[in-house]
């Protein structure tokens, strides 16, 4: 299903973004 | 107390994308965070429309408070 498909890329691609932010917040001096 | 932190992480987040403090994201600013995350220009591309929910082309803090939401509880809070 290729709208299935298409809300989990931005579903997932937008956990990416938030998670590399929280991981740049914490992982960094 | 989690709802504030959220906001205050939120506020954090956008302005680590809005380096020049203009009070909204523009796509070029996210171009910019290509380096500084381990994420392609195409992924920040995909984020940037994802979170501009108007498509102006601006996004704004409230924009981004909602995606962020959506990411924090994996569905749309209207």
């Amino acid at each position: 299903d290729p709208n299935m498909k298409a809300g989990t890329t931005s579903e997932g691609v937008l956990a990416n973004f938030f998670n590399s932010l929280l991981s740049k917040k914490t992982g960094s001096p | 107390t989690g709802q504030l932190t959220m906001l205050e992480k939120t506020h954090e987040f956008f302005q680590i994308c809005d380096v020049e403090d203009k009070g909204f994201i523009t796509r070029r600013d996210m171009q910019r965070l290509h380096g500084e995350l381990p994420l392609s220009a195409d992924e920040l591309e995909n984020v940037f429309d994802t979170l501009d929910a108007d498509g102006n082309g601006y996004l704004t803090l409230e924009e981004f408070t909602t995606g962020f939401s959506e990411f924090l509880f994996g569905r749309k809070i209207s």
